[in-house]
């Protein structure tokens, strides 16, 4: 699955996501990227975020919207997303499940539920201040 | 604080932010840039978990879900469970561009997106297939079933509620692939 979000040098934001689901899905099945606010979310007064990994659970806790909310409270994104992640571990410890957020500013961040062959998660940064696209990395919490 | 424009976007696709990256340098906007990123991965198939050819449903067949948001409108188009069309984030543009609506699924989107021009066409490869065949050889396993006879643990379907359903309490299994996930 890939989670994208996008924030324009004008403030314009948006958000997206496209995946083929998890394998041996049984026919008909949806999973949290194409529901707003789970896979994905984007407003231009805030932010944004998106989601990745089981979406059975994930769209139960509409991730992205809620990373968003916590954002318009004044959040940091890094914090925006552990929060979202801790969120989910109270019920499903052994959630797989990461979590990207950036806020109308440029700041990001992301976080991961940590499982024994889940310990990093890696996404993709590209800003004025990198001459490429960047791999980086969160532990996850 | 960051800079802008900023891109970011889960997993180490970087072809996908440079194409978005790319989108936003020649002028599109960040619902454009979105979905360049996504195509792109679409095309390229991204670890195999994006686009056609990957993650076989039980039937052996590929299906795609997609999702763009205008934050600046609050706008959103979406398609889950589209089927036999590759480009599924395209759809979704359409949904947002030329509908009220928000999300659309199944054949009907399929149908949606062949009149807004889409091709048609099988979305299995070899790689598909032969996961499909040797989920098949494994007794169907793991899948996504529970409380069913028979036995959704050991063998294949189709399935059925027992005639007196005891509940297991199982609210969750741990993920059946590592790297299967939306």
């Amino acid at each position: 699955t890939i989670g994208m979000v996008v924030i324009h040098k004008m403030g314009n934001i948006a958000a997206g996501t496209s995946t083929n689901g998890i394998k041996f899905k049984i026919p008909g099945r949806i999973g949290d990227s194409p529901i707003p606010g789970s896979g994905a979310y984007a407003d231009d007064m805030v932010g944004a975020a998106a989601a990745t990994g089981d979406g059975d659970i994930l769209m139960r806790f509409v991730p992205s919207y809620q990373a968003v909310e916590y954002m318009r409270r004044g959040e940091n994104p890094t914090t925006a997303c552990e929060k979202v992640i801790s969120r989910i571990q109270k019920y499903f410890p052994k959630f797989f499940g990461a979590v990207i957020c950036a806020n109308v500013t440029g700041s990001y961040g992301a976080a991961c539920n940590k499982l024994s062959t889940f310990t990093q998660f890696q996404f993709m940064v590209y800003n004025p201040l990198k001459s490429e696209p960047t791999e980086e990395k969160v532990d996850c919490i | 604080f960051g800079q802008l424009p900023l891109i970011l976007n889960t997993w180490p696709f970087k072809n996908a932010t440079m194409a978005a990256w790319k989108m936003l340098a020649a002028g599109g906007s960040a619902l454009d840039a979105v979905e360049s990123g996504c195509a792109t991965c679409e095309q390229q198939q991204c670890d195999g978990s994006v686009g056609f050819g990957g993650s076989p449903d039980e039937s052996g067949e590929t299906t795609l879900d997609a999702m763009i948001m205008d934050g600046t409108t609050m706008n959103v188009g979406a398609v889950g469970d589209l089927r036999r069309i590759k480009n599924a984030i395209g759809v979704a543009r359409k949904v947002l561009e030329h509908t009220t609506h928000t999300l659309l699924a199944g054949e009907a989107a399929t149908k949606f997106a062949e009149s807004m021009g889409f091709i048609n066409e099988d979305l299995s490869t070899n790689v598909s297939q032969a996961l499909h065949s040797d989920w098949l050889a494994r007794n169907c396993q793991p899948n996504y079933w529970k409380n069913v006879i028979p036995d959704s643990s050991k063998y294949c379907g189709p399935y059925k509620p027992p005639t007196i359903l005891k509940r297991d309490g199982i609210a969750y299994k741990d993920p059946a692939h590592s790297y299967s996930h939306d």
